[in-house]
């Protein structure tokens, strides 16, 4: 997956880290001291569409090889700049009735992106 | 943009743009982060914290959970004993939850308010124990005392839900568990589990369990519940594995 540097317009990954104490969460939240909030953006054209990424599924990659081919309904579908590649994450904080609470969270970063 | 037809179908293509457009793009990203992980976490709004936990019982808890360091990236460190070494591991689907005591209407009571989730997917508990600090009299002039802890649930008959005859020779932790009597409360609306605490041979031998110390003198050897949950799909998978 590409990674946005502000001269590409083709879908990439763009970093967004929120630290916990900036946002004043840091007094329930007691580990990791922040987030890697990371999201996809960029163009898709249709000749990228599915090629982008190194975990795109078996299924867009289907679709794609329908829509080289011209085959309806799959030649109007357009692609769009999605994650391809999440991971989880864990955390600890305090809930409301001040018990820790250490849980693991499935698919929370987004790792890379590409066109689905 | 609506001009260039079709690309408006894809929200994330558009955004190179309202990114140099719209201003406070980054407080609307920060908005969206803090409501994304109060939904991960099944949480309405952030909680409130009154009270925090004092530093010594924290940091005692944390120190007994199954989990190494939560790294800055969310990863977890875990040591490995054989090597010397730490390895980084993947979360599974799991939570573990530190409830500390309150105290109950009696001082042999204490009092376990455990997390309350709105989807009810605190459903599988794969592990929970009662940690209790034992302590031993200055005064005791016995070299090991053997005393039989025991653990009733207030209100439900006289049967202890988890006993244990310990061997002591000096003050420390005991765990009781409680897997099956935290199963059952969970499925309750009110999750609010009292305990009483009996303890024989204790008075005789100088050997005395810490409650909740109102004056908070002994924060660091405050009881506490720590439970081991799993989300129900998760759990039949590792079940599979196995």
């Amino acid at each position: 997956g590409l990674e946005c540097d502000g001269k590409v317009s083709i879908c990439c990954r763009k970093q967004f880290y929120v630290n916990f104490r900036d946002i004043g969460w840091s007094d329930w939240i007691i580990a990791p001291p922040g987030y890697y909030g990371n999201y996809c953006e960029g163009e898709c054209p249709s000749h990228i569409a599915g090629t982008s990424g190194s975990s795109l599924s078996f299924h867009s990659a289907v679709i794609n090889h329908y829509r080289i081919r011209g085959y309806s309904p799959f030649n109007n579908i357009k692609s769009c700049c999605v994650p391809t590649k999440l991971r989880a994450m864990s955390m600890l904080y305090y809930d409301d009735e001040h018990n820790i609470v250490k849980k693991d969270i499935q698919n929370m970063i987004v790792e890379e992106c590409g066109c689905s | 943009s609506p001009e260039e037809g079709p690309a408006s179908d894809c929200p994330s293509c558009s955004l190179p743009k309202l990114q140099a457009e719209v201003a406070g793009f980054d407080n609307q990203l920060v908005e969206a982060v803090k409501r994304h992980i109060l939904n991960m976490l099944h949480l309405k709004s952030r909680p409130n914290i009154t009270h925090p936990v004092p530093k010594a019982a924290l940091l005692n808890a944390l120190k007994k959970l199954h989990v190494g360091r939560v790294r800055e990236d969310g990863r977890v460190e875990i040591e490995d004993h054989s090597s010397s070494k730490s390895a980084l591991n993947e979360p599974e689907q799991a939570s573990e939850i530190i409830s500390f005591a309150e105290a109950g209407p009696a001082r042999d009571i204490v009092h376990f308010q455990i997390a309350k989730e709105e989807d009810g997917d605190l459903s599988l508990v794969d592990q929970a124990n009662i940690w209790l600090y034992l302590k031993v009299s200055n005064k005791s002039n016995r070299s090991r005392s053997e005393v039989t802890i025991r653990l009733y649930q207030e209100g439900d008959g006289s049967q202890a839900i988890s006993q244990k005859r310990v061997d002591i020779k000096r003050s420390g932790w005991h765990t009781l568990p409680v897997s099956r009597t935290v199963q059952a409360t969970l499925a309750t609306q009110e999750r609010s589990l009292l305990l009483k605490v009996s303890c024989e041979r204790c008075q005789e031998t100088g050997v005395s369990p810490v409650l909740v110390e109102p004056a908070e003198k002994d924060a660091s050897h405050q009881p506490f519940l720590m439970l081991l949950v799993r989300q129900s799909d998760a759990h039949t998978h590792r079940i599979r594995k196995r």
